[in-house]
């Protein structure tokens, strides 16, 4: 695993979350469930806890969007690039971008929504890519993975609570 | 002259992983040096590359190579912050 240089992380464990918009494949409560399974999956791992805001700014905020949207990293079209996100920080900083170009989905037939989900939520909290082939921090998406036994890899596990330690007890 | 198939397609392949080491290995954008086939950096930045992605380093633009950048993948470059 890596980190961000000089280790950005959350200097709490209560952290909100925001979706902004919604990406038209999928109907909302389907988008919600992923991006709250995705959150989950670190929760287990780490003292961290997330809460839903509805408006205003939350640490984490969530969003769809094409091409240029405003942060100087376009997005590219169908395929390629998929999604980015920005290490802890305030304002921009956390916040993860869906391409809405991109065929979001429940299951394997299209970019699964919730393991990209995962995947960037890593960056939100303080993880960089890892050259681990079994990490979910590893950057290229692998559509073979078996939704129903997903799990982190210890590569992934080391990574997170290297930033904020394990569960407590 | 009009290019071949083999030249195009070259062409193609080569402007692929221009774009993908620029985006994802940090290679400075300069069309004219990439053209120019400034050998030591392409090399070096596609060693990079597959270096860290696990694939056999050779430093050449080979099948498993262009394989992986036509992957879809993460926006966030996995060099230079």
């Amino acid at each position: 695993f890596s980190t961000f240089p000089s280790m950005p992380k959350w200097r709490k464990t209560y952290l909100t979350y925001r979706i902004v918009n919604y990406t038209p494949d999928l109907p909302r409560d389907a988008v919600d469930s992923a991006i709250e399974k995705a959150l989950r999956v670190w929760e287990e791992v780490t003292p961290l806890t997330f809460s839903r805001l509805y408006e205003g700014e939350a640490d984490i905020m969530i969003s769809f969007a094409f091409k240029e949207h405003g942060d100087f990293y376009s997005f590219d079209g169908p395929g390629h690039s998929l999604a980015h996100a920005y290490p802890p920080g305030p304002g921009l900083y956390g916040d993860i971008h869906f391409d809405d170009d991109e065929k979001w989905t429940e299951d394997a037939s299209g970019t699964n929504l919730f393991l990209v989900a995962a995947h960037e939520l890593g960056h939100s909290l303080g993880l960089f890519h890892s050259a681990n082939t079994e990490a979910l921090m590893y950057p290229l998406y692998n559509s073979f993975t078996e939704l129903s036994r997903f799990r982190l890899s210890q590569d992934d596990v080391n990574g997170i609570q290297s930033l904020y330690g394990p569960p407590p007890a | 002259c009009p290019l071949s198939g083999a030249a195009k397609e070259e062409d193609s392949n080569r402007d692929l992983a221009q774009q993908y080491l620029e985006k994802y290995y940090n290679l400075e954008k300069d069309v004219k040096q990439f053209r120019r086939k400034d050998g030591n950096l392409i090399v070096k930045k596609i060693q990079e590359m597959q270096k860290f992605l696990g694939l056999e380093v050779t430093g050449k633009l080979d099948t498993d190579t262009l394989e992986v950048m036509r992957k879809p993948r993460c926006g966030v470059p996995d060099v230079g912050h």
